[in-house]
């Protein structure tokens, strides 16, 4: 039986070895290599659990690779909302936030308002608000925008376009 | 989506989940990453789940507190409860996505049941593993 383990996913869907080029899917394997190393390095020097999937996910939504933080995709308004949520096992202790537009890190603003708050879940302007009172960082939209997102926006908006007019 | 599940040294097991959403969703939609229970839970008695997919149907089939559940109440494995709730609950109904999933004895399941789910692995006697594909 293992002292501690980590696992972590990036998402899933339509990924087929034909959808992806080598070069894409080296830079991949190394954020998801580079994800499980950060939790890892916690754990393995006797953290906690909890900051393990606060450093591991903290990397991913740092990376424009996947639909979090950085590379986050665009609603039908052509804006990022984000969620995110933690829970701790030891304890039953949970904490969530919804449709946030500014928050560097969510999850980071999710463990605040599991830690710092009597709440479950905050949403919106008042999630915001929370996190920069804790001291997280709030970043301007355009940190959030990758072109790779903006193109697939563009392209389903245009589908949905021409689903409306037959 | 990405998240995370770990258990550390002391037994405690912590899950977490961020995500952007879906594509053009509409302005307000909310998927079932911040939902507790649908794409997120942790319960040192039962397991560690984060979900990812098409969030409607994790909510409305509640997955993540349903794995812990069927650990707790129905005594399945790990690995049996996360495999039933991806392919006999949710595949069936047209649920697409996946979970990763650990328990206090450091067990893994990452059933997914769409074509891929970028995702990985370490633990303190296995060196840190990375898969893309469903093949794989």
């Amino acid at each position: 039986q293992p002292a501690w383990a980590l696992a972590i996913h990036g998402g899933a869907g339509t990924i087929t070895k034909e959808s992806m080029t080598p070069e894409l899917e080296q830079q991949y394997q190394e954020k998801l290599d580079e994800a499980l190393q950060a939790g890892s390095e916690i754990l393995k020097n006797g953290g906690t659990s909890l900051d393990a999937v606060c450093a591991a996910i903290n990397v991913m939504e740092d990376s424009p690779l996947f639909n979090a933080g950085k590379g986050a995709v665009f609603t039908a308004e052509g804006i990022n909302e984000m969620d995110a949520s933690i829970m701790n096992g030891e304890n039953l202790m949970a904490g969530a936030v919804a449709g946030v537009k500014r928050i560097k890190n969510p999850i980071l603003a999710a463990r605040a308002v599991m830690e710092k708050s009597p709440h479950v879940m905050l949403m919106g302007d008042g999630a915001e608000k929370f996190a920069q009172d804790q001291g997280i960082e709030l970043v301007d939209s355009s940190y959030f925008f990758t072109e790779n997102r903006w193109n697939s926006y563009l392209k389903a908006r245009e589908k949905a376009s021409k689903e409306n007019f037959g | 989506t990405c998240g995370a599940v770990a258990l550390d040294k002391h037994g405690n097991l912590a899950a977490g989940t961020s995500t952007g959403g879906m594509t053009y969703k509409m302005k307000g939609r909310v998927g079932d990453s911040p939902i507790i229970g649908a794409g997120t839970y942790a319960d040192n008695n039962g397991c560690a789940i984060s979900a990812t997919g098409h969030g409607e149907f994790f909510i409305r089939n509640v997955v993540a507190f349903q794995i812990n559940a069927l650990m707790k109440y129905k005594d399945l494995s790990l690995d049996e409860a996360a495999r039933y709730m991806i392919f006999e609950v949710l595949k069936p109904i047209g649920g697409e996505g996946g979970v990763i999933a650990l328990d206090t004895l450091g067990n893994i399941s990452m059933p997914f049941n769409t074509a891929g789910m970028y995702r990985g692995t370490i633990t303190s006697d296995k060196n840190a593993e990375v898969k893309i594909y469903g093949d794989e």
